[in-house]
């Protein structure tokens, strides 16, 4: 369709200035209430003295989200779709002036909470990061597949609630990998920093790389 | 836009035709995960011996949903959008020939897991019920302000699992009456069966009221 096309040319541009200024960039999805902003405080948490982090904020309403990175000291810029289930390439380069590209290694574009349309709108980033929650059920990769096959990682959070909820990690690693057989997983908690540092570690290497 | 418009149109003959057999229709909208087919399940292990019901279910793959259904013995359809992320009157409308209106009372829409777009298309229904997972978090309501508006009842599904989560039932109920007065709030689990009868009260009284 022609609204992916041009939104694939502006997305292009972002890359562009993007990589002039060395800065990773991850889009990172998820069903509303996944995790993204609670991985994003605790990844900040672990990683702000090493690496320059930088975050928008996609959601329809409100800014508390924006609020919640900000108080932990990095910028973040709060986006308000007002009704669009998804950020597209035009809305992130309306942020760029409120940003120092030069001075950022890390840039987190958290996209409003939505396991289906942020996955075919392009931003200018790197690779798309996606959290599940075990809450949300094992079935997930077959029903909601283009957001695991689009993903480079996917991040399966909340297993601190394993014990309460009837969700197999076995079935959610081996349906997501039927789908995308190149897709990195990571089981963690934000609640109980369960697995984080391993993910913390890989992405560090990521924006090393970019340097 | 005219997609709406054009929209509304089929869901009001669809409508038309419901109404002719009395059947009451509702459309279930939640993120993905928060329980609608489980919900469904209970209901039906509930109601069947009072009222005949019958469901479509919107997924954008796979048959799983239809088939959990169809194992409680009640005529079931499965819609596949193909990457579609809400169901709209015409998908409902093709689905008319797999049901005898005239033998249902009871018709339940379970819709694409979205929170957003869903709430924007009518399909014919006589109210729209969203159910929110106490595992999302308690900031939704601000945060997805549409489908909260537009929704008739809230159920407030896996409140077992309030002791391990961070969220408050107090302030889910408080911004929901903020953004709609008139939206009549359920707690339950579908895991304990804790607060389902009063919905299913609820539901049988508005059923009748239809015939
Ligand atoms: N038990 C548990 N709760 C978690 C975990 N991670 C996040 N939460 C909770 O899940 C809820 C939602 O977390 P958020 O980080 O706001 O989710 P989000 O994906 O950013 O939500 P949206 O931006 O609204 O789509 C909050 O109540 C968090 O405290 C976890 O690992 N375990
Ligand atoms: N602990 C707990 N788990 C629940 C409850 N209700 C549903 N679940 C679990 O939540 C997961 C998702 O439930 P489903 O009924 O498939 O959710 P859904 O909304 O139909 O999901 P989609 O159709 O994929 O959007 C499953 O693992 C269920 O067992 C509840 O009240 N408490
Ligand atoms: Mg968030
Ligand atoms: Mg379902």
């Amino acid at each position: 369709r022609d609204i992916l096309e041009a939104n694939d040319r502006i997305a292009e541009q972002n890359r562009e200035i993007f990589n002039q200024n060395r800065v990773l960039v991850i889009n990172l999805m998820s069903s509303p209430g996944a995790g993204k902003t609670t991985l994003l405080e605790k990844a900040i948490d672990a990683l702000k003295n090493d690496i320059h982090i930088g975050v928008i904020e996609g959601d329809i309403e409100t800014t508390r989200d924006a609020e919640r990175i900000a108080a932990k000291g990095v910028p973040a810029v709060q986006i308000n779709t007002k009704g669009a289930c998804h950020l597209d390439g035009n809305m992130i380069r309306d942020t760029f002036n409120e940003f120092n590209f030069a001075e950022l290694d890390l840039l987190v574009v958290e996209n409003v909470g939505n396991l289906v349309c942020p996955a075919e709108f392009k931003i200018g980033e790197d690779f798309k990061v996606m959290i599940l929650s075990v809450t949300e059920g094992d079935d997930k990769p077959g029903k909601y597949p283009l957001m695991f096959h689009e993903s480079k990682v996917l991040l399966v959070n909340k297993i601190d609630l394993l014990p309460y909820v009837d969700c197999s990690m076995e079935k959610i690693r081996e349906d997501a990998l039927k789908i995308n057989p190149e897709i990195v997983i990571f089981p963690v908690s934000c609640k109980t920093g369960e697995g984080l540092d391993a993910w913390f570690s890989w992405l560090k290497e990521k924006v090393k790389g970019k340097k």
